[in-house]
């Protein structure tokens, strides 16, 4: 079976790249 | 199948994990520490990171990073804290780095570092700001001829030393009013500037100070204009000076623009120096 996610929970983070702190080029 | 006894076990944390970021903001000041030309260089994203276990003791940090370039250059000594990033429209330049970071009793220290720069694409820079100016290569005659004669023009209102020119950084060809924009790092030699008359004679003063100059050169019919001013950094020691006990060393100050600065002036006894705008 398959579990939904609980409504409103936040989508999983992927592990990598990490957060862009200014902007991408 | 569980790992064998003693063999090395590979972990792969999240790129944003306090860890790794405190690995690669270490990377970062080694890049900085190391760097003698061009801007400091900020973290902007960690790509990849690995981490090995290190025989005895400590982890290796495999970690690819992505950073970008700051307006602060590598002899300017205001901390990267207060640097800011160059922005998109000034033509931003992206550093993409490869590293081996150490952790072992809690101290970061690099193995090995390995770094490319790229400037941003024209395409890139012309979608956001279609009549922004694009970087052009260094040894370009307009940037060479810009730069000598920005400094020549500093030199000539300039009752100290004579500076010299130690590095053009970046430099961009401005289309209207047609003119070269150019950003280039002097240093203060032994020569008085009102009294040189042979350069090559000048030599970089002991106790080093460096600074910035930003400059542009607008060709006209009856010769050019040029305009240029120049951010004397605090001088930099050789070597650090020993204080007592419980007096904080001088922190290095931003490089704010000062208001009118006519002249160098010594600092007031106990404050700290602040760069000169000329």
């Amino acid at each position: 079976f398959l579990i939904p996610p609980p409504a409103g929970a936040a989508p999983p983070v992927p592990p990598c790249p990490g957060k862009i702190r200014h902007f991408k080029i | 199948m569980p790992p064998q006894p003693g063999a090395p076990v590979l972990k792969l944390p999240k790129c944003d994990d306090p860890e790794v970021e405190q690995a690669a903001l270490a990377a970062v000041d080694h890049i900085n520490q190391h760097l003698h030309q061009g801007y400091k260089h900020t973290l902007n994203r960690i790509d990849k990171v690995k981490v090995w276990p290190r025989r005895p003791f400590g982890e290796v940090f495999h970690l690819e990073i992505d950073t970008l370039e700051t307006t602060c250059h590598a002899l300017d000594p205001t901390p990267l804290a207060n640097c800011s990033v160059r922005t998109q429209t000034q033509h931003a330049v992206e550093g993409d780095c490869d590293f081996h970071v150490l952790k072992q009793d809690g101290q970061f220290s690099v193995l090995s570092a390995k770094c490319e720069s790229t400037p941003d694409s024209a395409e890139d820079v012309h979608r956001l700001c279609p009549d922004c100016p694009l970087l052009i290569p260094l040894n370009d005659s307009r940037v060479t001829h810009a730069a000598d004669a920005a400094l020549a023009a500093f030199n000539a209102q300039n009752n100290g030393a004579y500076y010299q020119l130690m590095e053009i950084a970046r430099a961009q060809l401005v289309p209207l009013p047609a003119s070269t924009y150019v950003e280039f790092a002097v240093g203060a030699t032994d020569c008085v500037a009102k009294e040189v008359t042979d350069p090559t004679k000048c030599n970089l003063l002991a106790e080093k100070q460096y600074g910035l100059c930003k400059a542009t050169v607008a060709e006209k019919l009856a010769g050019e204009d040029v305009s240029v001013t120049c951010t004397i950094f605090p001088t930099q020691p050789a070597a650090p000076q020993p204080q007592p006990d419980g007096v904080a060393a001088p922190a290095a100050e931003p490089a704010a623009p000062a208001a009118d600065a006519a002249a160098p002036a010594a600092p007031p006894a106990g404050q700290p120096p602040h760069p000169q705008v000329l």
